[in-house]
């Protein structure tokens, strides 16, 4: 039986989606079947998955307002180990209230993924910023959760709570533990990054902050503007090392 | 009758509090009464506006729920023009789904921006990222949106989603307009942060998008970590002179 792992931040633009497509990619790599679904309505896995051109649009919105079954839009993507479930039509629309709802309360995620479970070591799900329904219906069926945290100055002052957030979340959730805070942009020429770096490894219990750093690198917007992970594209770049690492050091939770 | 400017945009980490924050700033030095209201259960405003040591955290969400009066969470600052409406008790809880319905719902949202329209010239309104019922709530009793946009492809692909979103939103209130997209963290050493720039600047009408440009630059973070907006810590620096310049263009629109 597969698990399910979130990746999740109140704060917005921290490398959410960032992480969530290239640790999809990086364990693919190394030989796990991986699903990876998009649940934030901005739907930008879709941008950042190496998707075939030309690929369907539909996705977990349409899946679950009934108009497309689960096989429609499981997509292939350029390795073969990765299938991804793009936001679908949530993404053309401005009022998202009914999606909510369907996330936080239909009984259609939960069977969703535990299909995808029986049948993948991993499913990662990418979702949007904030504690909103769309993460905490995710959570409520998490077995494992990563908080991507930016290493800027206001990232940090905003950390307290979003751990208080996820400490709740997982105390609802008995299967559900957190893996660890991700520290990404990492600046090593910015004093206030390092700041940030050196006060959450003084201050935050070391169990609660992964081993591993992205750096700030120009390659993983690059490797958006082409559609595809970092990790694929720009195997050389430091940020696409992080992450094969961070996959290596995660691969025996999900095996 | 002051104006309410609400900044929003769909996209996390783009600049919202940050353009919330020194727009407000520097309005308050150009001598206009500004009034700054934070309704992100984040709260990241209260650690970039410039507030006394010691001051009070109670604000929006406790004067929604009516455990305090309006007067108890109007802030002052260093700046005698500038006051602040902090998150207030919603930054320390987990679950804000309670908080977003009154911010939607109610009646005390609509009149605490009366109150403050007849008092002010204007109100600057800092939002959650996203489109959801806080958003749709504070742009339903706004005259002015402006919508930040990172000079990165990722924030690129998703502009159209954004703009149809605030169309949307626009058409529902006649007295709404969009002053613009303003593009932040524009980085004139990053071949992918200039495309987006390009393309923008060829794509998008003329009247949408600012002539502002904000650059990326180190000082708006280390404002964060010292608790002030950047236009009042580092004036020099090409950030501060972009958002003095932006609000010197826009000051008409509020007197
Ligand atoms: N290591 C890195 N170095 C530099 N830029 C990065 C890095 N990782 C991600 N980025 C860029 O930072 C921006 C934000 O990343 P991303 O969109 O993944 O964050 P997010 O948390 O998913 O945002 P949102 O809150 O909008 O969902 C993107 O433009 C991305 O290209
Ligand atoms: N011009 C700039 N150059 C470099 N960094 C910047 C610039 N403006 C803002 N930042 C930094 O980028 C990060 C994101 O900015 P900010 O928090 O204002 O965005 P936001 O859109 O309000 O985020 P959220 O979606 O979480 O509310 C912050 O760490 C901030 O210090
Ligand atoms: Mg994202
Ligand atoms: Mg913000």
């Amino acid at each position: 039986m597969g698990k399910v792992l979130a990746i999740v931040s109140q704060k917005g633009g921290v490398g959410k989606t960032t992480t969530a497509v290239n640790l999809a990619a990086a364990f693919a790599r190394r030989g796990l079947k991986t699903l990876l679904v998009d649940t934030d309505p901005q739907g930008s896995v879709r941008y950042g998955a190496g998707l075939r051109k030309g690929h369907a649009t539909a996705g977990f919105s349409d899946y679950l307002d009934g108009t497309r079954p689960l096989r429609d839009v499981i997509l292939p993507t350029a390795l073969p180990w990765l299938r991804v479930i793009l936001a679908g039509s949530v993404s053309d629309s401005a009022d998202h209230t009914l999606y909510q709802r369907r996330v936080a309360d239909g009984t259609l995620l939960p069977e969703l993924l535990e299909t995808a479970r029986a049948r993948c070591h991993v499913v990662i799900v990418d979702t949007p910023p904030g504690l909103g329904p769309i993460v905490r219906g995710v959570l409520a069926l998490s077995q494992h959760v990563i908080v991507p945290l930016q290493a800027e100055p206001l990232a940090l002052q905003t950390t307290p709570q979003i751990l208080r957030g996820i400490q709740d979340l997982v105390s609802r959730n008995p299967e559900l533990t957190l893996d660890g805070l991700l520290l990404t942009m990492v600046d090593a020429h910015s004093p206030s990054s390092m700041r940030v770096v050196e006060y959450v490894r003084a201050h935050v219990p070391r169990h609660l902050v992964l081993d591993t750093m992205v750096p700030r690198s120009e390659a993983p917007s690059e490797a958006f503007a082409a559609g595809q992970p970092v990790v694929l594209r720009d195997p050389g770049d430091a940020a696409s090392q992080a992450y094969v690492n961070l996959a290596a050091q995660l691969a025996d939770r999900f095996q």
